[in-house]
């Protein structure tokens, strides 16, 4: 039997949001710890882990590993059935073929009962190396997205330059140039509003805009966003879920010029 | 125009 109850139900319909645009279809691998999944698009230029710990459900059981296999357009269509003040619960018995999704309503007077089909999904199990990276940037996440869709109206690209100075995004196109800098803030009333910089070595890499707008779509998840980077391996850009975990999008650079 | 880089080889198939 699996059981996962979330009383803020408006987070699970946040992730959807977060990662319906980049994967049609996804595992959900649910053991005693939690739920995790991990999934590349199908062109292999990003990949989505997202990691939801047990302690983040309000209940949370989980007998046997299981994986269940969605189809995330479906999945999608019924959490926008839920209301942002439902309490959601998936539930799944040990070898089905469905998933349920219960919604109740704060006051329990409506509570909604959708069922899934679930899929034979074939999909590898990947292993992310640990990996040390030369800049870590956090930010706000408004502003992280404010800037990928300015600079999408300049190109297909924006090149994300890191300093000691701060961060420098900039993009290129018909039209002309775009860049912004952010330099690291110094005393912030709210921590959710500083930029912090931590660099080892600066690092310029480029990244597709496409991506990182789709990316973005997290931002109603998490007030900051942390982006680590280092030469030649993916860009890293990650929210956290309340208490309850994290999404992380894994981003191949654009390479020569 | 640079050319979009992916990620296989970078994860490992467990």
């Amino acid at each position: 039997m699996f059981e996962a109850r979330l009383v803020q139900g408006s987070l699970l319909k946040k992730v959807m949001e977060a990662i319906k645009d980049l994967l049609n279809e996804a595992s959900f691998d649910c053991a005693h710890s939690g739920i995790l999944l991990q999934a590349m698009d199908n062109s292999h230029v990003s990949l989505v882990s997202l990691n939801l710990r047990k302690e983040g459900f309000d209940k949370y059981r989980c007998d046997r590993n299981i994986v269940m296999g969605m189809n995330l357009t479906s999945m999608s269509k019924i959490l926008k059935c839920a209301s942002n003040d439902d309490i959601i619960t998936m539930k799944a018995q040990d070898s089905a073929d469905t998933v349920t999704f219960v919604f109740e309503s704060p006051n329990q007077e409506k509570v909604s009962e959708y069922e899934m089909k679930l899929m034979n999904l074939d999909q590898d199990q990947l292993g992310i190396p640990e990996t040390e990276y030369c800049c870590i940037i956090k930010l706000p996440s408004g502003e992280f997205a404010r800037i990928c869709r300015d600079l999408s109206q300049f190109g297909e690209s924006i090149v994300i330059s890191c300093t000691k100075e701060g961060v420098k995004f900039s993009a290129a196109g018909d039209i002309g140039t775009a860049n912004i800098k952010l330099a690291q803030t110094g005393t912030v009333d709210k921590e959710e509003d500083a930029v912090i910089v931590d660099m080892q070595e600066p690092v310029t890499l480029t990244f597709s805009c496409k991506y990182l707008n789709m990316f973005t779509k997290a931002t109603p998840l998490s007030p900051q966003v942390c982006l680590s980077m280092s030469p030649d391996v993916p860009l890293v850009v990650e929210y956290k879920i309340g208490e309850i975990g994290h999404i992380r999008y894994y981003l191949a650079p654009r390479i020569g010029d | 125009t640079p050319t979009q880089g992916r990620l296989d080889g970078f994860f490992k198939v467990m």
